[in-house]
């Protein structure tokens, strides 16, 4: 079955889209398939895998609107087994437009299951099937990153080593709380990612250690260090281990593909 | 008349409410009055005050709604002369509650009107007057950004010396042009700030000059460091001025202060 994941924080640049390109990238070097999924209107997940969003005909966004199906704008990427939906700047307004729609939460669940349905009928037309599906949210808790934690059953949250990245935890874990209990039964935290940690500040190392003292096991052992290859890659329109395979960061999120691994689909 | 500075930008994490809260201290270290204003629903400038949203009854989302004015709930801060309105997490659904209210853009710039008229009817009960109103936008083109926009003159675009950071530029400056076009003639962009510019790195300089070559003028000559005391400042719920006087934070925002002031209100 494919493990679906989705990478949230309402916090903004804490690292999610960074995350979900080279983790993916590390999954799909180990031989699996990976479908990531861009629903952020800025679409920067896209623009990381040299996808030009103004010059897609169809996007998330079509898919959302019902103009589409996920199938239709599948597309591969410069790393074998990996393929990507892209987003394009046009749903930026999704959320108003689909605020009023029947079910509006579901939609992007319903989609997918489409698209599994597609894929395992075999005739081999349709793209995939993949081993996991990691969607790159928006940094709010708005209409989008709701679709999001309904149509998955894991969250990991990368979490900068920063003070305002505490403050917004709770907030965060309500509106998981809420998906959980009235959308998706079984919706659970994967894990809390360190991300951009500078181990030379003290700050970072006090911050850190209250992640792990707040909240437990569910902090992955692999913190991503604060690496400017991660940077550069995504400027070159490359993953970090097309870009820079013996960095730092390409190690880093190695590791986390090993852990992520070994924590298994939740029960 | 009061001098209105918008600080957005739809990217995550660049610098804007570090920027509005020791912009802010800045301008009120010379003797400024300074009014600072929190529109983002994550409260994380007015937690940066050492104010807890959790613990108001009231905050700009209830201004927002109709049922508060803004004289009610301008606070000081630990700076002398310097005032916030306060967010609270209640204004997370406020986008979506105000979608279809008549002139819905138009609501903060209403509030801020009757604001300013009660401090210059000059009976002495109501707050300000200010030389300044800084506003600190969510990351993200909605309606509380639109809000923000349509209630100032001026624009400051704190942008981070990384690759997607330029992604959104031209968005950012469509939906000025619109705002400008539709809601607020003579709204323009006061000026574009290099933030967290880290010039160890290559990635960092190349980035900075490449936004000095497509903005020409319109960049700050002041560009602000990366340095670890903004943040530590942050989460003691001070200003840079307040915890570290005599660092290169406190230094580059001091000067931007000098040159917000030069370029003077927007002709
Ligand atoms: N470990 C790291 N080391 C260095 N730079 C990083 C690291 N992780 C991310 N970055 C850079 O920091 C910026 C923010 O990261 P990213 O865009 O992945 O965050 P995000 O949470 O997806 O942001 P948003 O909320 O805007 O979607 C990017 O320019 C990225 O290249
Ligand atoms: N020049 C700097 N040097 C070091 N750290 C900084 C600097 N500017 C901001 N930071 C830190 O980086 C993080 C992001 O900054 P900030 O919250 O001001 O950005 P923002 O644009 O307001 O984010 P959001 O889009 O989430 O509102 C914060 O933890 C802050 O303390
Ligand atoms: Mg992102
Ligand atoms: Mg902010």
């Amino acid at each position: 079955a494919m493990r679906r994941i989705a990478f949230m924080n309402q916090k903004g640049g804490v690292g999610k889209t960074t995350t979900c390109v080279n983790l993916g990238a590390a999954l799909a070097r180990r031989g699996l398939r990976v479908l990531l999924l861009d629903l952020d209107p800025q679409a920067n997940l896209t623009v990381h895998l040299d996808v030009r969003p103004d010059s897609l005909d169809r996007s998330v966004y079509d898919v959302l609107c019902g103009r589409a199906s996920l199938a239709d704008v599948v597309r591969p990427t410069s790393t074998l087994g990996m393929d990507v939906v892209p987003s394009s700047l046009d749903l930026a307004g999704a959320e108003m437009e689909l605020v009023s729609a029947v079910g509006r939460e579901q939609i992007l669940k319903d989609a997918l299951a489409r698209l599994e349905a597609a894929s395992s009928a075999g005739d081999g037309t349709a793209p995939g099937p993949w081993d996991f599906l990691l969607l790159d949210c928006p940094p709010s808790l708005g209409l989008l990153t709701v679709n999001a934690l309904t149509a998955v059953r894991e969250v990991i949250v990368p979490l900068q080593a920063e003070f305002f990245a505490l403050q917004g935890m709770a907030r965060l874990r309500d509106v998981i709380a809420l998906v959980e209990g009235r959308l998706n039964p079984g919706l659970a935290i994967l894990g809390i990612l360190p991300s951009m940690v500078d181990s030379r500040t003290t700050l970072s190392r006090e911050v850190l250690a209250e992640i792990r003292t707040y909240f437990g096991a569910a902090v992955f052992g692999t913190a991503i260090r604060r690496n400017v290859k991660l940077s550069e890659a995504s400027s070159h329109g490359r993953t970090v281990f097309e870009y820079a395979p013996g960095s730092n960061g390409a190690a880093d999120y190695a590791a986390l593909a090993e852990e992520v691994l070994r924590r298994g689909a939740l029960a």
